[in-house]
């Protein structure tokens, strides 16, 4: 695993976020549901909690766009770069975008698994950077796998860790 | 400094592809000219893929560099 550059973190122990906008390849409610499971897989881990907020500036503001959407960091299409997120902090930190010209799906099949793209950029809303461990959430390429069996392995849970410590009850 | 199109073995566009992934996943704030220098970048990228440490562009690479992937570099300093 590795921190970002600096090592950037939240220090508070609650931590907002707040869905911007959606894909039309999933149901709202789907997309809510995953968005929620992701965040819970990384505070599993860690003494940190996550709460929705639905107005206002939240720590992770998340959307869906397309193209250049205002952050110097324009979407390419489909393919390649299929999402991206900014390490903690004000303004635009924390934020997590994904590029809506992909097919964005909950399961296996053609598309773009959304739970394993957006664990992937809330690793890096907490201040993960890329692993070199093929087998971990934090690998820069996605893969397409099976959402049962998806989880956080080792390497992400030690780096994870590492900046926050572990929860009381782990 | 160039990387060696002719020695790589790969098209025309994805050796423009290979140099634009570069720019954009292997960010350095030095400015000397041998921290940001295409051939140091893609030695880091191979280091980190744990490839070959070669500086040679090959169509191995250039698939890797085709993969959907997160939008945030791999090396950033």
């Amino acid at each position: 695993y590795s921190l970002m550059p600096d090592s950037p973190k939240w220090h508070s122990r609650e931590v907002t976020y707040r869905i911007m906008s959606y894909t039309s390849d999933l149901p709202q409610f789907k997309v809510d549901q995953i968005v929620a499971k992701a965040l819970r897989m990384w505070s599993k881990q860690i003494p940190l909690k996550f709460r929705r907020v639905r107005s206002g500036t939240a720590d992770i503001m998340i959307g869906f766009a397309k193209g250049d959407h205002g952050d110097s960091l324009p979407f390419d299409g489909p393919g390649n770069t299929l999402a991206h997120a900014f390490a903690p902090g004000p303004g635009l930190g924390g934020d997590a975008h994904f590029d809506k010209d992909e097919y964005w799906t909950d399961g296996d099949g053609p598309g773009v698994n959304f739970l394993h793209a957006a664990t992937h950029e809330f690793g890096h809303s907490l201040g993960l950077g890329h692993s070199s461990d093929p087998n971990a959430v934090m690998y820069p390429t996605y893969g397409n796998g099976n959402p049962e069996d998806f989880r956080l392995t080792e390497d992400d849970i030690e780096g994870i860790q590492e900046l926050y410590g572990k929860r009381d009850d782990l | 400094l160039p990387l060696s199109r002719e020695a790589a073995d790969v098209s025309a566009l994805q050796w423009e592809q290979a140099q634009d992934y570069l720019r954009k996943f292997y960010i350095h704030d030095s400015k000397a000219k041998e921290a940001n220098s295409l051939v140091v970048k893609l030695k880091e990228m191979q280091k980190f893929f744990g490839l070959p440490v070669t500086g040679k562009l090959s169509p191995q690479i250039v698939e890797l560099m085709q993969k959907p992937r997160c939008g945030v570099p791999d090396v950033a300093k």
